[in-house]
Parts: structure tokens; sequence; C-alpha cells
């Protein structure tokens, strides 16, 4: 089966 | 002070359909720019970025950046109170704790005030890079939604497969498999009817289609839909919100285990 990523380990937090 | 003047309100009620049902409570940013928001759905997956530019509204007044939070679903409530072809204004006071929708019919002849109270939302805001797409596909909004739509029916994740050939959209379910190409097609009438697929090198990724159906509520902003894809990063699906700016979902694709 697939996992699902977060988008917060793409985009960092300002 | 804020005053900000939308002659096309149902532009925001547009916006509205398109995000509450991903996100629950967001703040609202005001600034010299424009009007815009930056939220993530609750499980943290989506992300959804909302710009409507300052030069897009009748009259923008803006004295001091502004941060409103809001509670979406009651937002919905109250511009589902406005007319589509009503003018929308949206009025609120440095420091206070409520924001006012104002709603004037195109002949002046009514005219409604709606107060809601805002509320502190903690929300961080992301960092988006500025990154080159591998793939950026443009197509149809409404074929891009019914794609979606139709693959929900068979399977709950897609794979969107982009090459020179063209773009693959595939998914597998209980009851079968299901795969919808799209290949470029620029001899269309009409601009927003060409499906244009600039490649720079293969891309595929997962993405559960929950999400995918859930950003195709922004379809009425929009006749065409973009989807920029890099291996191994969000997707990003952008409607142009027509003179004013835009609205982009990010979404983090699905890995195998």
């Amino acid at each position: 089966s697939n996992k699902q990523l977060r988008i917060t380990s793409f985009f960092q937090a300002r | 002070m804020l005053e900000l003047r939308l002659l096309q309100g149902s532009l925001l009620k547009k916006v509205l359909e398109a995000i509450k049902d991903l996100v629950t409570d967001a703040n609202f940013d005001c600034s010299a720019t424009g009007f815009s928001l930056q939220a993530m759905d609750s499980s943290h997956v989506a992300l959804v970025a909302l710009l409507l530019r300052a030069e897009g509204f009748e009259h923008y007044r803006c004295d001091r950046n502004l941060s409103m939070g809001m509670n979406l679903n009651n937002m919905s409530k109250m511009l589902k109170c406005a007319g589509n072809d009503d003018i929308i204004t949206i009025k609120a006071d440095d420091g206070g704790d409520t924001v006012t929708f104002m709603f004037e019919s195109p002949n002046q002849d009514k005219i409604s005030d709606f107060e809601m109270k805002l509320m502190d939302i903690d929300s961080e805001h992301l960092g988006i890079p500025e990154t080159e797409y591998e793939a950026i596909i443009r197509m149809p909004s409404q074929e891009f939604a019914r794609i979606c739509r139709d693959l929900s029916t068979i399977g709950d994740t897609v794979v969107i497969s982009a090459s020179k050939e063209g773009v693959k959209f595939s998914t597998k379910g209980d009851i079968g498999s299901a795969n919808v190409v799209c290949r470029q097609n620029t001899s269309v009438d009409k601009p927003e009817d060409a499906t244009v697929i600039e490649i720079q090198q293969p891309v595929s990724l997962t993405f559960a289609l929950r999400y995918m159906n859930s950003f195709t509520k922004a379809t009425p902003l929009s006749n065409t839909v973009t989807v920029s894809m890099s291996n191994e990063l969000p997707v990003v699906v952008e409607y142009k919100i027509a003179e004013m700016g835009y609205i982009r979902f990010y979404l983090a694709p699905k890995i195998e285990e």
C-alpha cells in the first residue's frame, strides 16, 4: 500500500 | 481600517465554495498587495493558497496589514446571502473582533450588511519554494473535474503520469481499473478548450483522489486548470481568477512503503 506524505515535509514553517 | 469593494461579488462566493470543505478555519491576510489566505487541511496533507490582488478590487483600502481569523463554514453561510450579481464590500476595524460583509444589489435598491465574529487562529505560515516544474499540464477545468470524479468511482488513488505523448490518469479498485489518457490538443476553436503539455522530463506521481475531487470545487472560477508536477514533490493544481489572482492547491504525493 501507499503511504500518504504530509505537505509539511516539503514546505517549512516561516 | 479595512475596506475592500469587489464589483464581482460572485467571485468571493465561488472562492468560499472552493475551499470551505478542505479547510475549516483560516486567517485571511490583508496587505497592500491584496487579500490572501494560506491554510492546510486538518491532516496537513494539502495546502491552499489564495490571492486576490488589490488592483482587482474597485476600492481597496488597507491601512495596515491585518490578519482576520474566520470560520469558513460561517463565512460561506453569510456570503450565500449575497446575490450572484451583488457587489460585496468587506469591512473591518484595526484590532476589532468582527468583520462586516456588505452586499449591494446591482441597481442599489437593496443593501444588506452581515457582521461576523472573528476568531484567533494559530496557524503556521509555510514557505513555498519557487520550483521549476518538470511537467506542466493546462487543460479545461471541467475535463479535469470529470476525470477526477469518474476515477474516484473506481479507486481511491490516482497515478498521474506525464510524458511527451500525453498525460495518463490511472486508478485501481475492487471492481477493476481505469486509465484516461489526454493528449496535447491545441487545434481547438477556443484557447480555453486546449490541452497543453509541457514536459522537461517524464513525471509519475500518486495522489489521493479525495483531495483532487475537493480541489475541483474551484472549477466555477476558471475555464482552465494548470497541473504542475515534479517527481517526488507536491503537485500544484492552479485555478486562475480572472484579472484578480489565483487559487492554488498543493497536495503531497503518496509513496510506496
